[in-house]
């Protein structure tokens, strides 16, 4: 597996929060997480009807999942899992190449 | 070999740098390459100049990709542009007059750590590999180290945040390398563009206010005649307009900074997509994605054949 399997299970959230409310809220939930924002950068960065994408490690996305519909916020999760499209990226060719 | 190069897959750093050599070797009279200096990790930074040879001063482009280690696509575009530059140059009349007037300067990937570890530790890095002995965490930002309102609004002054912005500006050695050769070569550039992704858009100065730009009907101009060349090709729409209000507002950015330091046409790309594949873009949509941008790269350029 590439990169050891470190990202199997891990998944991309995106979060769209729809007014100031649900922004604050979000960046409460996430604030007190190590997610990775893939965008925008940073958690302060965040604002409303802008969508929130954050790669969350395996071990948090049902907390995750948890909160957000705790918060009634609207979510979706557009990389169920990160190690196997990191694999369909490179992954099938590279390990050929190097067999 | 040149020929059996694949521009339509992702390349490991090494693979990269040994092409550079290859189009160097074999395309002597439109290909020149330098290094700039070197990389925290003392990597070479490399450069590759693509134009016909002329004595006399000429006009150019400067473009870097993969600033973000992470946005494997820059480096693929970058690469996509030597060779289409090349391959072009004897039918395509538009390519042939821009090598005769410009040089372009192509900077493949300009974060060359960051870029390697990528491919073999974390496919999610972002920063350099700088390290600071007080600190556990690694990496600046490469787009928060430049000396323009450096580490305010958008930037972090925390080591361990993805937009640290470095312990001062121009820490980084490959942004002071960068920085280096563009106020040496100020004069002459006229455009300077970085390709970073995913957001599929097109901006420019300024990131850290939100305030117009002197020349602002010239450049909103050029950028609505790039992404018009782009849409032409696949038909996929990129937003355009000043970085502060079409993305975020963010301190110390290259486009910032190469418009403070007199190249009046700064440009920042966020190439595909708007978060379906995110930064893991397949290998089957790095011709589309590269096939579009070089068609608003090559409007950007030729806007500078003419007077605004």
């Amino acid at each position: 597996y590439l990169y050891n399997n470190r990202y199997a299970g891990d998944q991309i959230f995106r979060i769209t929060p729809s007014n100031d409310e649900e922004v604050q809220v979000l960046q409460k939930i996430l604030g007190h997480m190590k997610v990775d924002f893939w965008q925008p950068n940073s958690v302060t960065l965040i604002c409303q009807n802008e969508t929130v994408d954050v790669h969350v490690k395996r071990n948090d996305t049902r907390g995750l999942h948890a909160r957000l519909k705790q918060q009634h916020l609207d979510y979706r999760v557009f990389i169920s899992n990160l190690q196997k499209e990191i694999e369909k990226q490179t992954g099938y060719r590279s390990s050929r190449k190097r067999r | 070999s040149e020929s059996q190069y694949d521009y339509e897959v992702y390349h490991s750093l090494e693979e990269i740098q040994s092409w550079m050599f290859e189009m160097n070797r074999t395309n002597s009279g439109l290909v020149d390459m330098f290094s700039i200096g070197k990389s925290y990790e003392g990597r070479p930074l490399y450069v590759l100049q693509i134009g016909k040879r002329s004595r006399h001063q000429k006009k150019a482009v400067w473009i870097d990709c993969g600033i973000h280690a992470r946005e494997w696509i820059g480096p693929a575009f970058c690469q996509w542009f030597v060779k289409e530059a090349i391959n072009s140059y004897q039918h395509d009349s538009v390519m042939r007059r821009l090598l005769h007037q410009l040089n372009f300067y192509i900077m493949p990937v300009f974060n060359v750590d960051g870029y390697h570890f990528s491919w073999t530790t974390d496919r999610f890095w972002r920063k350099t590999r700088s390290k600071n002995h007080r600190f556990h965490c690694r990496g600046v930002d490469a787009n928060r180290n430049w000396k323009v309102k450096w580490c305010e609004e958008g930037a972090s002054s925390h080591p361990c945040d993805d937009t640290y912005c470095g312990p001062f500006p121009e820490s980084e050695p490959e942004v002071k390398a960068v920085a280096k050769f563009l106020r040496k070569h100020k004069k002459r550039i006229k455009s300077y563009i970085s390709i970073h992704a995913y957001a599929q858009m097109l901006l420019y100065p300024y990131s850290y206010k939100y305030a117009s730009i002197p020349n602002f009907n010239c450049v909103e101009s050029a950028a609505h005649n790039a992404v018009t060349a782009l849409y032409s090709a696949y038909g996929v729409r990129y937003r355009y307009g000043p970085a502060s209000t079409t993305l975020y507002v963010s301190s110390g950015s290259s486009i910032d900074w190469a418009y403070r330091n007199g190249i009046p046409y700064a440009f920042a790309f966020e190439l595909r997509d708007t978060g379906h594949f995110g930064f893991l873009l397949p290998e089957s949509l790095i011709n589309p994605t590269c096939t579009e941008t070089l068609r608003a790269v090559k409007a950007i350029a030729s806007g500078l054949l003419k007077k605004c």
